[in-house]
């Protein structure tokens, strides 16, 4: 089955099978090189033998059947090879997590409870905002009972500039001084009655 | 296996390139979420933090909102006071003229007959 | 290409996102701070 290794991929930066495909590559392109310098080094000395019967052709395609028969090997090893480096090398065990993901090991929050700290977060701002426009209210209801205090200050000072005005022309009591003046008054009305009397 | 394989290919591609455009438009939303953020702090800033209140009715502040008194009630009964005492005062004051006018009536009347 | 640019996007991404978080909790908190409603007092006629 296919094994994307995407955490490996994570880790590395490269899939650990690009790695190996790479190395393969590698390998083969250092092959084919080295059967080439391999076939100059053969074509040269074979200048060096003017007799021989063995044309360039022939070394080509033994150069061809060697290169095939390297190639199946260094397959056979490399598959080997392959093998140990994806399992032990580059991969990372089941039991490990990167640095990055740490967070998620030390917090593991669940999308319901992250939904719930947002919600919660929402409606703590909320609070927040209704608490302090509360605040504004109560301070314009203070702005509110200062106009009240200073019409009530104004009626108190009335009566208290009437009291006054009583107190400098001596009357402190109204219904007593009414009461004084009345009485005098029918006090004058039967001196008056008498005088009448007298008088006729 | 070798159609098996392929299949399993195609099921990975799938996931990744759906997965990799999720990361994008996270990405995404979350970049654009900042930028308005950043544009709404800027507006808020312009305009000194100047905002509708909220409803207060449900905050710990819903007892005193729910007792406030009429205010403009409080002094239109003060009017009734002072209508009352202008009636007390206009009495007190003809009562006074009329005992003036019977006191100098009286005057009048014994000047005359002494 | 697609696995190593997906396992770069779960490696990468999320500290571009937590940025992006952090500027949009920062500014919330200072529009918070500057919230100034305002509440007109009613109007007392003498």
């Amino acid at each position: 089955s296919v094994n994307p290794m995407a955490y490996e991929a994570q880790f590395f930066g490269f899939t650990p099978q690009t790695c190996m495909l790479r190395i393969y590559i590698a390998f083969q392109d250092y092959l084919f090189e080295m059967m080439l310098v391999v076939e100059n080094v053969i074509l040269k000395k074979l200048d060096g033998f003017p007799g021989s019967k063995i044309s360039p052709c022939q070394i080509r395609k033994s150069t061809e059947k060697f290169l095939l028969f390297m190639k199946g090997h260094i397959d056979k090893l490399f598959s080997k090879m392959e093998e140990v480096l994806l399992q032990l090398v580059l991969s990372i065990p089941k039991n490990v997590i990167l640095p990055e993901d740490k967070v998620h090991e030390l917090y593991p929050y669940s999308k319901e409870q992250l939904q719930a700290l947002q919600d919660e977060i929402s409606q703590l701002q909320q609070q927040y905002r209704a608490e302090a426009s509360a605040g504004q209210a109560l301070q314009a209801e203070l702005e509110e009972q200062k106009v009240v205090r200073a019409e009530l200050e104004k009626i108190l000072q009335w009566f208290d500039g009437l009291e006054n005005i009583c107190r400098e022309h001596g009357t402190s009591n109204f219904k007593e001084s009414f009461a004084f003046l009345t009485q005098n008054s029918k006090k004058l009305q039967d001196v008056l009655k008498d005088v009448e009397e007298k008088s006729n | 296996a070798l159609d098996e394989s392929v299949a399993q290919i195609k099921e990975y591609i799938a996931r990744f390139t759906a997965e990799s455009q999720s990361w994008d438009q996270l990405l995404l939303r979350h970049r654009e979420t900042a930028e308005y953020m950043s544009r709404q702090l800027e507006e808020c800033r312009r305009s000194q933090g100047q905002a509708e209140p909220l409803s207060y009715l449900q905050t710990s502040q819903a007892q005193v909102f729910s007792t406030k008194p009429d205010y403009q009630k409080i002094l239109a009964d003060q009017g009734e006071v002072l209508s009352c005492m202008e009636l007390v005062l206009d009495e007190l004051q003809q009562a006074v003229k009329l005992l003036q006018a019977f006191s100098e009536d009286s005057r009048q009347y014994l000047r005359h007959l002494s | 290409e697609l696995i190593v640019e997906t396992a770069t996007k779960r490696k990468q991404w999320p500290k571009k996102i937590l940025m992006h978080a952090i500027q949009t909790m920062k500014a919330e908190q200072e529009m918070l701070k500057l919230y100034q409603p305002f509440v007109t007092p009613e109007e007392i006629r003498s």
